[in-house]
């Protein structure tokens, strides 16, 4: 996947911590089964002063798949899943420090898709207006996509990419200074009620969230 | 991996935590 381009620091926008609680709040008492949360930042290009959508921070639950598919066989091929266990195990020891101690026994076990998805969001990002996160915050309004067929239909390589995972349902929020996306592997129609929850917690301007 | 930003290596660690305790409970 494409790297991020080099961000200008800029304002402090959130708080991971405040942000970690608000995704908790938002996903683990929602009626509905959300797989993760992700905060796309709007930060600026240094090299060409362009504005882009990049990885603020993220929230995964995870989904019954996760459990069903490290019981059964992955739907990954046996080369695919060594490649994330390999990311995976190289991940864990630039976290904890290499050589520091054995990998645990967790890295070994199978990388799900949707964690593969999650994980490899960190490393995207959207230019001005591109892709549905970079679309909702252009249009200021949001996108709701509830169905794999709809998924793989968007004009978005993230969206189709996020089928080809399994996953039924992508929404788009625009915030101030990014994107609210959610995503769940189950098919969720639009909810009033998940949409007032996120702008009760997620109402912020620039000066609360730093 | 390498390249992975410093304002990520939070999103990372936590990620990796809680995937452990996925793990171990499954």
């Amino acid at each position: 996947p494409a790297t991020a381009p080099a961000a200008s620091p800029g304002p402090p926008y959130f708080n991971q911590e405040t942000l970690q609680q608000r995704f908790q709040m938002l996903i683990d008492s929602a009626r509905e089964r959300w797989t993760y949360a992700i905060f796309w930042q709007s930060s600026v290009d240094m090299a060409s002063g362009n504005s882009f959508l990049g990885w603020g921070d993220g929230y995964y639950k995870g989904c019954e798949e996760d459990k069903r598919k490290r019981k059964a066989a992955s739907a990954a091929s046996a080369a695919e899943q060594e490649q994330r266990k390999r990311v995976l195990r190289e991940l864990n020891s630039l976290i904890s420090g290499a050589g520091s101690s054995p990998p645990d026994e967790d890295v070994e076990e199978e990388v799900t898709d949707t964690e593969w998805f999650f994980l490899v969001s960190m490393t995207q990002s959207f230019v001005n207006g591109e892709g549905i996160p970079g679309q909702a915050l252009f249009a200021g309004s949001t996108t709701w996509i509830a169905g794999a067929d709809r998924l793989a239909m968007a004009p978005c390589e993230r969206a189709r990419q996020a089928q080809v995972f399994g996953l039924q349902t992508m929404v788009c929020v625009p915030l101030g200074s990014g994107v609210l996306e959610l995503g769940a592997t189950d098919l969720i129609h639009h909810s009033t009620e998940i949409m007032s929850k996120v702008r009760s917690l997620f109402s912020f301007n620039s000066v609360e969230m730093s | 991996p390498r390249a992975v930003p410093q304002a990520r290596k939070a999103s990372l660690a936590r990620f990796l935590e809680k995937r452990k305790e996925r793990v171990s409970s499954a």
